[in-house]
């Protein structure tokens, strides 16, 4: 039987072929709607496909972006269960199909593709990417330190062998330029939402700085809609707030740069913790992770479908 | 491959912005290589540190002797590892 995106494992840990197949299926079976397209090359050459969703020409753009940090492997199986449930719910879901009708979606499900596989084959809790740092014996840099926003300030090392390495300067990581040449390109996202684990937080700008963003209230409001909906699902209980404030001051930070880009709606979220098991989530928690992270992510959208600026 | 056999997890719940800060300074020993799940910012939430097997004398010690509360949220990482493992590859097959 061939295979298609239907009738794939989402509730399982898959190799970096298997999800890039995967990405391929989506795109193949709802050819209409989704589209894959290559934004960069990870430094070790694999490509970076991100899967856009799109109903018509010249629409304001959503950007969701998973697994930036490598480890956290319940963040790629979150997006690629989202990216089927976008793709299958248009047409029958009012909500969705209402969002694709107004905007794009941009869905990045491997942010970091060469830390994944390296999770995969050499070092299950590697986080960072896999560029040589020269002078160094340590390889790497921690992608969500390398973003133009306050790059080099509080929270981030200059150690190449932290793993909180903010890397020679900001967009140093192809990565990271691959996907902030994409939204500046781009010109028109106005919502940007990067997933994590394992904190269960839903987290605002900033974090290189401990002030408040100048949309806080709302920012607020809608993350606590967000969180309140997720919630409903399976109890799961989430923190609303400021990075600067809810984990600790941390600067190079992709939020930051995007909400200081002018991305007023731009979120961080931290996915559930069962308490016991931290990045090695075990397999039976990824759908109720997944379906419970779309309720909060479906409020995010829907406010900035509804509230155009 | 990287090993993590007898690696563990600990969970360990600060009592005050003191010890939040004396976990801080925990952090900046790079020769006891411990890996940081959980960072230490607010007294509320707990702190998740991958301790090494031959740094879970030391750190235990520093934490016992300093009255902090934890507890180990996961035994044996590498145990944790090869169990995701043998489940991907009955997933593959």
């Amino acid at each position: 039987k061939e295979r298609n995106s239907g009738t794939f494992n989402y509730g399982a840990y898959h190799s970096l072929d298997t999800l890039y197949n995967t990405i391929s299926s989506i795109a193949q079976d709802y050819s209409s709607l989704v589209t894959r397209q290559q934004i960069g090359t990870s430094y070790e050459g694999r490509p970076i496909y991100v899967l856009k969703f799109s109903t018509g020409t010249n629409r304001p753009g959503i950007w969701v972006d998973a697994g930036i940090h490598a480890r956290e492997w319940v963040t790629q199986a979150t997006a690629l269960w989202t990216a089927h449930k976008l793709a299958s719910d248009y047409g029958k879901d009012a909500s969705v199909t209402s969002l694709l009708n107004s905007h794009d979606v941009f869905l990045l499900v491997v942010t970091n593709p060469d830390g994944y596989v390296y999770s995969h084959s050499a070092d299950r809790m590697w986080r960072k990417t896999r560029s040589v740092n020269s002078g160094s014996r340590c390889y790497g840099v921690d992608p969500n330190r390398n973003w133009d926003a306050g790059f080099g300030g509080p929270g981030a090392s200059s150690d190449p062998c932290s793993d909180t390495y903010r890397g020679p300067r900001a967009e140093s990581e192809v990565e990271v330029k691959a996907v902030a040449d994409f939204i500046r390109a781009h010109g028109r996202i106005k919502g940007f939402i990067s997933i994590h684990s394992y904190s269960q937080y839903l987290l605002i700008p900033y974090g290189y700085k401990c002030t408040n963003p100048a949309d806080y209230t709302e920012l607020m409001n809608v993350g606590r809609a967000a969180t309140s909906s997720l919630s409903s699902l399976y109890g799961t209980k989430y923190t609303v707030g400021t990075i600067c404030t809810t984990i600790y001051q941390s600067s190079g930070g992709s939020i930051d740069w995007t909400y200081d880009l002018g991305i007023k709606y731009s979120f961080a979220f931290e996915l559930r913790d069962t308490g016991r098991y931290g990045f090695l989530l075990p397999t039976t928690q990824i759908l109720p992770t997944a379906q419970e992270t779309w309720l909060g992510l479906k409020k995010i959208v829907e406010h900035i479908r509804d509230n155009p600026y | 491959e990287r090993t993590f056999i007898g690696d563990q997890v600990l969970r360990i719940k600060a009592k005050s912005y003191d010890e939040i800060n004396q976990l801080q300074a925990l952090e900046t020993l790079a020769h006891l290589q411990l890996d940081f799940w959980a960072e230490p910012h607010n007294p509320d939430i707990p702190v998740d540190i991958r301790v090494p097997f031959e740094n879970l004398q030391s750190v235990k010690v520093y934490l016992e002797s300093n009255n902090f509360e934890y507890s180990i949220m996961i035994e044996d990482l590498q145990k944790v590892i090869d169990e995701e493992k043998q489940e991907m590859e009955m997933n593959a097959r």
